[in-house]
């Protein structure tokens, strides 16, 4: 597998491969796409985002992240597949060459890669971080419910041994920090997707709190139009609404502290799961998942460009 | 490497808010070591979990003594493991 045209994106990876990947893209399309390091990992793997871009200096931005949830695999799996069909689409998809005349996208294919490789070499069912936590036997951090966003509050363990353990304190793991760091410091960030993979939901801000945001209406809007062209490929059914009523009240998410921050077209998507293959979504899954979501991901991109804030 | 022989997904079915919260007691139960896939939220939201093999009796009269109606969605987890295992080493073949 030495360059994007003969990978075989229908297969699950090794980290070392999706990073092999990543710069393969690069090297095929020089013109939009570059690879930028945003930091380490608690192991110190480096953090890489794929810069979508045909120049202008720090036009709104798109962030899109995948696979936070180490043992969720399809999502990387999903975000490698994307980053191809947009590097691919563009100049012969219009909706993609108007996107990327008007804004730049980021994708951060593997948001936790010490979670990823651990889940390849030791516990297939990892989904924390790989930190280690002063005066306890249990490690790692569950890197989403560790955002400034009602932390420590609902749906948050304070136990180091859980699965969903929130971390000593918000932005404690550096596979978080570095993301806040990195938004920050661009500044014109307009939207914000974090793609997980369970039981199909398209899902808004809150978690931490069931009350309404601001932009309900038109988020809700925006997800259900995503949620109707993801459907239309293959029929499957998506759940869609803020996530505190859609699954349940969980704090420190992603979402939530970058819809705190001004970013309106914050989302968060469940990828294709129906629970009765875990996290081990059959191979064979993998590209026609990551065509549906294509479909929503590019919906939602069309609103964002055609809705300047 | 972690072995999952035996562990099974149970998708379990609070009926109230009661049942809910039972549910959330049992998560918070460390020596059972469960791992929520899906969280206990709210009455007739369904909640998958994974249990280790050595607690499936503790966990199962937990749910039946209380009435928490639940199947069991995935047998063996190592299955599928080593199901997916195969796989790949058939796409690294290939």
């Amino acid at each position: 597998e030495r360059g994007s045209s003969s990978f075989n994106y229908g297969a699950y990876h090794p980290l070392e491969t999706i990073y092999q990947e990543m710069d393969n893209i690069v090297a095929e399309y020089p013109k939009i796409v570059s690879k930028l390091q945003i930091g380490e990992s608690y192991e110190k793997r480096p953090l890489y985002v794929l810069k979508f871009s045909t120049g202008g200096k720090n036009r709104p931005a798109i962030w899109i992240d995948a696979g936070i949830h180490a043992r969720e695999w399809v999502t990387q799996a999903t975000a490698l597949w994307t980053a191809k069909k947009i590097a691919s689409d563009y100049e012969y998809d219009p909706s993609v060459n108007s996107l990327l005349n008007t804004m730049d996208l980021f994708l951060l294919v593997v948001a936790n890669p010490d979670g990823y490789v651990f889940s390849h070499t030791e516990n297939r069912m990892w989904r924390k971080t790989r930190s280690k936590t002063p005066g306890s036997p249990c490690v790692g951090v569950d890197p989403n419910r560790n955002w400034d966003a009602g932390f420590g509050g609902p749906g948050a363990s304070s136990n180091p041994c859980s699965d969903s353990y929130h971390g000593p304190s918000a932005d404690s793991e550096v596979e978080v920090r570095s993301v806040v760091d990195f938004i920050k410091s661009h500044g014109n960030v307009k939207a914000f997707i974090s793609i997980h993979s369970y039981s199909q939901l398209l899902m808004f801000p809150y978690g931490y709190t069931c009350d309404n945001i601001r932009d309900r209406a038109e988020l809700d809007n925006v997800a259900r139009t995503a949620a109707n062209a993801l459907t239309s490929l293959y029929g499957t059914q998506y759940k869609v609404g803020p996530i505190c009523s859609v699954i349940y009240q969980a704090s420190g998410g992603s979402i939530d502290w970058s819809y705190n921050y001004g970013i309106k077209y914050s989302f968060a998507f469940e990828l294709r799961d129906t629970g009765r293959h875990g996290f081990l979504l059959p191979a064979d899954q993998i590209i026609p998942t990551a065509r549906e979501t294509w479909m929503g991901l590019k919906s939602i991109f069309e609103h964002v460009r055609d809705h300047p804030y | 490497l972690e072995n999952f022989a035996g562990d099974q997904v149970l998708r379990v079915e609070p009926c109230n808010e009661e049942q809910v919260r039972l549910l959330k007691e049992l998560r918070a139960l460390e020596p059972l070591q469960l791992d929520f896939w899906r969280f206990p939220s709210y009455p007739n939201e369904p909640a998958d979990v994974q249990v280790p093999f050595a607690c499936l009796q503790d966990v199962k009269v937990f749910l039946e003594s209380r009435g928490i109606k639940y199947c069991v969605m995935i047998e063996d987890i190592q299955a599928a493991v080593d199901e997916e295992r195969r796989e790949m080493y058939l796409n690294q073949r290939r």
